[in-house]
């Protein structure tokens, strides 16, 4: 893999298509959603609406935070709170003709990017593993 | 940033010092293991004997799984139940002395990889994170 090669990758060339991105929609509740990210076994994972547009993320963590009270993790809440309430809204997003310095560059701080396109529909999602794949065969090759 | 400079760096000189690093004890209660996972943030964290050895890697989701019932999160379980027996044995390591380019290679599937002395003794973390940070500053300087 040559250095040109790398550097004219695209974000679309390596992100992991929307069909096979775990997700949950804005008006679930938070049982709905927790089961979904222990099940798929991920920490993090995104939030859209019912046009498929981006509106969020919703972590385990986030989740845990809102039922975590002064005795004991208050687990029958999550049937009464919904995804909307918990999920983080500042996302950081990318879109399919970025090239891949910019990538990389964005990778550094977070785990995944999700890629939308200019009216916001989510396409997938840009994660560290796909960039340091390329960085691993570009350097040990 | 030179490719020679960077192919020299070694996981001692990236890795997070083990005083930085959040962990748990082999016999724990696993309430108090989520706890810390929940407050400190992070999906997946080490877990050490008393006399600092590795012993395991312990996650949110293991947690979750242990105590999903067929009705609902059963977290009274989470006082009765122990690290030791809900813990990821098979963890993969580094040494300090390992080159940079080792490490990519680890990382590629693996968010952080434990680092450990000769004895087995716990010395800190290499994560994605510095990596991509070197990465970065080479590819982008
Ligand atoms: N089922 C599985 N099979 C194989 N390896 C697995 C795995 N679950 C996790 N991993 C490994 O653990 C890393 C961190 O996963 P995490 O869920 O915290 O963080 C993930 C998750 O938040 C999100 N993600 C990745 N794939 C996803 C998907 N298909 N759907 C939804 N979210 C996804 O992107 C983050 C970074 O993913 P990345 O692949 O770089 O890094 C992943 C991958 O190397
Ligand atoms: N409190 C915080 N402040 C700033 N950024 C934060 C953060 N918590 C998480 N992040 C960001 O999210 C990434 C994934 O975190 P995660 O907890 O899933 O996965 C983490 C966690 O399992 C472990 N880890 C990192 N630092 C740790 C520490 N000080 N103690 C214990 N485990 C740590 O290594 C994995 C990869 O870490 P990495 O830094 O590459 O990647 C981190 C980092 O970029």
């Amino acid at each position: 893999l040559e250095l040109q090669e790398l550097t004219e990758m695209m974000v679309g060339d390596l992100m992991i298509e929307s069909e096979k991105v775990a997700h949950v929609q804005l008006n679930n509740p938070l049982e709905h959603a927790l089961l979904v990210l222990v099940k798929s076994g991920y920490s993090v994972i995104p939030v859209l609406d019912h046009t498929y547009k981006l509106q969020g993320m919703i972590s385990k963590t986030a989740i845990l935070n809102e039922v975590l009270g002064m005795e004991r993790f208050e687990m029958e809440k999550l049937s009464e709170l919904k995804v909307l309430d918990t999920m983080l809204t500042d996302v950081p997003v990318l879109k399919k003709s970025d090239p891949f310095l910019t990538a990389l560059k964005a990778v550094v701080n977070h785990a995944f990017l999700c890629v939308l396109d200019e009216e916001g529909y989510f396409e997938g999602i840009l994660t560290r593993r796909a960039i340091l794949k390329q960085m691993n065969r570009y350097l040990h090759e």
